[in-house]
C-alpha cells in the first residue's frame, strides 16, 4: 500500500491511498484503501490521514475517521489519538500504521509493526526526510 | 507554521532488517515527496500534491499498487484507490480494479466527476474510461517477485501483507 496527505498553502487537506491488497487474498476482497474513513480520511481544519497494514481490521476499527473524530469531540492531539487508534488496532490482531498532517501543517508517521516506509517534507526543511524502521 | 507540507508511506510491516537495495526504496520515496512538493510549492492544492505523490509509487514495481501490485488468490492482481479533499469533504474511491495503470487518478476522477464516492469493477472501469483514464492489461501489473510471493503464501495457506520476516521485503 502506498499513501500520501498533504497540507497547501492556503491550508487545505487531502489524503490519497492506493494498494495491490494482500497477497493472496480472496477474488473480490475490498480492503481499508478506498473506504472513505476507515484507510483514507480528510477535514479541513482536523487531520489528513492514510493508513497502511491489515486493512479488513483497520475497516473494524474505522481508523482514520475515529483518529479525527478523537481530534474533534474530546479535543486530543494528533499524537495520542493516533496511539489510541494503534492500541485498538493492536488489541484486533491487527498491524500497520499510518501517516498524518494535521491543519498546522504538523506531520505524525506512527506504526505497530517493525517498520514502515514513509518520508514528509515541510516547507523550510532542507531536504526531504524518508525512513524505513 | 509551515506554508505546505506533505507525507508519504509506501506500506509497513515485518520489514527486514537487513532490507536489501534499501536505497531504491527511499529514491521512491523521494521521489514521490518531490512530485508533491514541486506543486505545493507553485501552490497547488493537496488533492492534485498527494494524487501526484501516490502515482510515482504507483509507477514503481518496488511497491504494492499500481504496476507493483500484489497477486490474488486466482493469480491476478486486483487494486483499490482512494481520495479526498478536506475543502470539500469530497472523496472518490475505486475497488477491485484490474485494468486502470494508476488507480489513484481514477479515484480522483471519481471525485470530481461522479455523485458517488466508490466505484467497484466494471463499473470503475467504465467510468475510468469515459474520463480518460489510461487502461492496461493486467499482465501490467504481474511481477516474478509478487508471483513468487503469492506462492509462498499459497503454499503456507495463508493470507499475507506483501513482506514478510521469511521473504524479499516489499512496500
Amino acid at each position: 500500500t502506498v499513501g500520501a496527505v498533504a497540507r497547501d498553502q492556503n491550508g487545505d487537506l487531502a489524503a490519497a491511498t492506493s494498494t495491490g491488497g494482500l497477497t493472496n487474498k480472496s477474488a473480490g476482497r475490498i480492503g481499508d484503501t478506498p473506504v472513505t474513513g476507515a484507510g483514507t480520511y480528510a477535514e479541513n481544519g482536523i487531520c489528513a490521514i492514510s493508513c497502511t497494514g491489515t486493512g479488513d481490521e483497520i475497516m473494524r476499527i474505522v481508523m482514520a475517521y475515529d483518529i479525527a473524530a478523537q481530534m474533534r469531540y474530546t479535543g486530543a492531539d494528533f499524537a495520542a489519538a493516533a496511539q489510541a487508534a494503534l492500541d485498538k488496532l493492536a488489541a484486533i490482531d491487527g498491524e500497520g500504521g499510518l501517516i498524518g498532517i494535521t491543519a498546522k501543517g504538523e506531520i505524525y508517521l506512527p506504526f505497530n509493526s517493525k517498520g514502515m516506509f514513509r518520508g514528509s517534507f515541510r516547507a523550510g526543511d532542507a531536504k526531504n526526510f524518508t525512513a524505513i524502521f | 507554521m509551515p506554508d505546505y507540507a506533505i507525507a508519504v508511506h509506501g506500506g509497513a510491516g515485518a520489514i527486514r532488517k537487513n532490507l536489501e537495495r534499501e536505497a531504491e526504496y527511499r529514491a521512491v520515496l523521494d521521489a514521490a515527496l518531490d512530485a508533491g512538493k514541486s506543486l505545493l510549492e507553485k501552490g497547488g492544492s493537496a488533492v492534485d500534491a498527494s494524487v501526484a505523490a501516490v502515482a510515482v509509487m504507483e509507477d514503481s514495481p518496488l511497491y504494492n499498487a499500481g504496476c507493483g501490485a500484489v497477486f490474488n488468490a486466482n493469480g491476478f492482481c486486483e487494486l483499490d484507490a482512494a481520495v479526498m479533499d478536506g475543502k470539500t469533504r469530497k472523496t472518490g474511491g475505486v475497488a477491485g480494479v484490474t485494468e486502470i495503470k494508476n488507480p489513484v487518478y481514477a479515484a480522483l476522477a471519481v471525485l470530481r466527476h461522479s455523485r458517488h464516492v466508490l466505484l467497484g469493477g466494471a463499473g470503475a472501469h467504465d467510468f475510468a474510461r469515459l474520463h480518460d483514464v489510461a487502461t492496461v492489461e493486467n499482465a501490467y501489473f504481474h511481477t516474478e517477485e509478487r508471483l513468487r510471493q503469492l506462492h509462498e503464501a499459497q503454499e503456507k495457506g495463508r493470507v499475507q501483507l506483501d513482506f514478510s520476516e521469511d521473504g524479499q521485503a516489499k512496500g
